[in-house]
C-alpha cells in the first residue's frame, strides 16, 4: 500500500528512504497485506516514537529516520 | 523496554567474548577497555560473568566491518546505521559489529561515541530489544553524551533485569 508522497512535502530521495528504513525496522513475520503495508508500519513507527499516529510521512518523521541509529529493528514480530 | 522476539537469554553465568577486529580510529587497548566497561556495566545489574577469550570462538564475536561483511546486513558507509548485534543464541546469535566506516571516539567531539554504541550493542547480546524510552541506552537513535555521565538508566536495568534476574548482592 502506498504512502502518499504527494500529501508529505518530502523529495523524491527522502520518500525512498523512508520506504526502505520501514521496511528494514520495522519487519513483520505475518503474510498478510495489511501488516506489511507501509501504513501500518509508519503508524507503528509513529507509535514507537511517541509521535501522532497519522499514518502520514512529514518532514519531522524524515528527520528522525535520517538520524544515526542501530541497525536493529524496532518492531520485528 | 523491548525483550527480543521469544525472549533469548544466555543460561550459562558466564559469556564468553571476543575481539576480533578494531577499528584505526581508537588504540587497540582503548577499544579493548571501552568493551570490558560496556560489559560490566550490564554484569553490575544481573548474576551474569563476562570472560575474554582471544582465541577460537566466543558466545559474543566483536568487530568493526564494512559494506557487506557476511551477516545478510551489510552497512551502509557513513552515518545511518552504525551497528548491530544478534539477540542470544549459537552462531551468529550474541554477536556484535561495528560499521568500519564511521569515526568512533571515546569522548565528546565530532564522531560516534563507542561506548554508547557498545553498550547499546552488548544489550541486544543480552536480549534486549529497542526502548521506546529516549533517555534509555537500548532507545535506537544514538546521540553525543559525556561519556562520563554516561550510565544505564532505570528502563534498561529493569528489561535486563527481567531477563536475568538481579545480582544477589543489589
Amino acid at each position: 500500500l502506498p504512502l502518499s508522497r504527494e500529501a508529505a512535502d518530502v523529495s523524491a530521495l527522502q520518500w525512498e528512504q523512508a520506504q526502505d528504513y520501514l521496511r528494514k525496522f520495522y519487519i513483520h513475520d505475518s503474510k498478510a497485506k495489511e501488516a506489511n503495508s507501509l501504513v501500518v508500519k509508519l503508524k507503528e513507527m509513529q507509535k514507537f516514537f511517541g509521535l501522532p499516529v497519522t499514518g502520514k510521512l512529514s518532514p519531522q518523521i524524515v528527520e528522525l529516520m535520517q538520524k544515526p541509529r542501530c541497525g536493529v529493528p524496532d518492531v520485528a514480530k | 523496554y523491548s525483550l527480543m522476539p521469544d525472549s533469548p537469554k544466555w543460561h550459562s553465568r558466564e559469556v564468553t567474548y571476543r575481539i576480533m577486529s578494531y577499528t584505526s580510529d581508537l588504540p587497540q587497548f582503548k577499544v579493548d577497555q571501552i568493551v570490558a566497561k560496556a560489559l560490566r556495566m550490564w554484569s553490575k545489574q544481573i548474576p551474569l560473568k563476562f570472560r575474554r577469550v582471544r582465541s577460537g570462538t566466543a558466545d559474543i564475536m566483536i568487530g568493526f566491518a564494512k559494506g557487506d561483511h557476511g551477516d545478510s546486513l551489510p552497512f551502509d558507509g557513513p552515518g545511518n546505521t552504525l551497528a548491530h548485534a544478534f539477540a542470544p543464541g549459537p552462531g551468529l546469535g550474541g554477536d556484535a559489529h561495528f560499521d568500519k566506516d564511521e569515526y568512533w571516539t571515546d569522548g565528546d567531539g565530532p564522531g560516534v561515541n563507542f561506548l554508547h554504541a557498545a553498550t547499546h550493542e552488548f544489550g541486544h547480546s543480552l536480549g534486549l530489544g529497542h526502548s521506546s524510552d529516549p533517555n534509555a541506552v537500548m532507545y535506537p537513535t544514538y546521540g553525543n553524551g559525556n561519556p562520563e555521565d554516561f550510565r544505564l538508566t532505570e528502563d534498561d536495568i529493569e528489561g535486563i533485569q527481567e531477563l536475568y534476574g538481579k545480582r544477589d548482592d543489589l
